[in-house]
């Protein structure tokens, strides 16, 4: 069974906008 | 075919051919007859009359009777002895000069001198290694070599003292009047001249840029009024009848110097002599290693090994690079060069793997330019941003699996947190 790739959009990145990549 | 490879394209020691150094060249002379016009006399022998007076006119301005300094390397031919002839001399001593400037480093194997006047009772020769700067005693000959020159006659060489300069009473006789010869062997008597090949010192021994000649004493025959060798030597400069020095062929027996790494010199664009180097070697005497070529340090040739310049092992990934001779006596003084500035991703001595952040495609041979590939590792999933140099493998948070660490492993799920992308399922 393959697994989906992370997907960028679901994350909450409210506490750690310096780990968020510019084009996300 | 180059002499400076075998048949197979192996290096191997070349050397120019062996040549009269000096001839064609300008002889720099003190003195010269002719200006004004003079008049000299020499004795001549012959087989009626032991000894005739010749007089004869030196007109510099007149071929048939001029004497310059060209004369002296000339072509030297028996059926028409040239002779370079100095101005008339009326002390002794008196020193008159000859200087001759090969432009280029050769390693010589004689200097001689043959004359058209009596040989001189007393000569100096000396050497330059840097184009007339500085000047070593070269050999001395003279019949009181301890008076004119402060040394031993026919001291003994040995391994010890190689690099020392003799003086000799020998081919200081009066007879021949004319004709007679002076020649001095570089390496005749020293002993390390049968091994040269493993002598430094006789290497730098018989080094020149430059030869001079310094007669100090002439030599009269007494029909002329000389006091011949018994003059003492040393002494205020004496009067002397009018006499002079005159020589008909000078020679510098040798080959051009290029260590072994060139069969033949050539003039530059400047018209300098320089040697055709092979063996990745350059410079005028092919005295270093040409650039990227520095994986040992640079060596003469010898007859057993080219010792030619090998190039750095950059796997095509640098231009440039340095010796480092620890690292070359750690290799057992195989290798010892170091690559500068790897581009395509690559680092390393011999930009041999792939710098960080970069990981090796082993689908490519390593001097691919794109040997090396980047990590690539995924910004939230991944632990860092290096991958595992071989593999590409980044290092996974914990739950996330794949080479770039972008998917959550089996029994996990993707949360909201990009600290703990991965959860495991409950």
């Amino acid at each position: 069974e393959v697994m989906p790739t992370l997907d960028m959009t679901l994350f909450d990145w409210t506490d750690y906008e310096d780990m968020k990549p510019a084009d996300t | 075919l180059d002499p400076c490879y075998d048949d197979n394209g192996a290096a191997r020691r070349c050397i120019p051919e062996f040549i009269n150094a000096a001839f064609g060249k300008e002889v720099q002379v003190s003195s010269t007859c002719g200006r004004p016009p003079s008049r000299s006399c020499s004795i001549v022998e012959r087989e009626e009359k032991p000894t005739v007076r010749t007089c004869q006119i030196c007109d510099a301005s007149d071929p048939r009777r001029a004497h310059p300094a060209s004369y002296l390397t000339d072509l030297n031919s028996a059926h028409n002895l040239t002779c370079w002839q100095s101005e008339n001399l009326h002390t002794s001593p008196h020193n008159v000069t000859l200087t001759l400037s090969l432009g280029k480093k050769f390693e010589i194997t004689y200097v001689s001198l043959q004359f058209c006047s009596p040989r001189p009772e007393s000569l100096a020769i000396f050497k330059s290694m840097d184009y007339g700067k500085s000047w070593t005693p070269y050999q001395f000959y003279s019949s009181q070599c301890r008076r004119m020159y402060n040394r031993p006659n026919k001291a003994v060489i040995t391994k010890q003292n190689e690099q020392e300069a003799l003086c000799t009473d020998g081919h200081t006789e009066l007879h021949p009047l004319s004709g007679g010869l002076i020649a001095f062997s570089t390496l005749d008597g020293r002993p390390s001249g049968k091994d040269f090949d493993n002598s430094p010192v006789l290497q730098d021994w018989v080094t020149v840029t430059d030869i001079r000649v310094v007669f100090s004493r002439p030599q009269l025959p007494r029909e002329l009024g000389g006091a011949g060798r018994e003059e003492e030597a040393g002494a205020a400069p004496a009067t002397m009848p009018p006499y002079f020095y005159a020589v008909g062929d000078f020679q510098v027996g040798g080959r051009c110097k290029c260590n072994g790494h060139a069969s033949r010199c050539l003039k530059d664009k400047e018209g300098k002599l320089v040697c055709d180097c092979k063996h990745n070697t350059e410079g005028p005497e092919c005295d270093r290693c040409k650039p990227f070529h520095y994986d040992r340090p640079w060596q003469r040739a010898s007859a057993r090994e080219a010792n030619e310049c090998l190039p750095c092992n950059c796997n095509l990934h640098a231009r440039r690079c340095r010796f480092n001779m620890e690292l070359y006596k750690l290799s057992g003084r195989k290798s010892g060069g170091v690559c500068m500035n790897c581009r395509h991703n690559t680092a390393g001595r011999h930009c041999h793997y792939c710098k960080e952040g970069f990981y090796r495609d082993l689908a490519r041979p390593i001097t691919h330019r794109r040997a090396c590939k980047a990590c690539d590792c995924h910004p939230v999933g991944a632990a860092g941003k290096t991958c595992n140099q071989t593999t590409g493998q980044c290092p996974c948070k914990d739950g996330v699996t794949g080479i770039t660490c972008n998917r959550c492993a089996k029994g996990y799920q993707q949360s909201r947190s990009p600290v703990a992308p991965c959860i495991k399922i409950p």
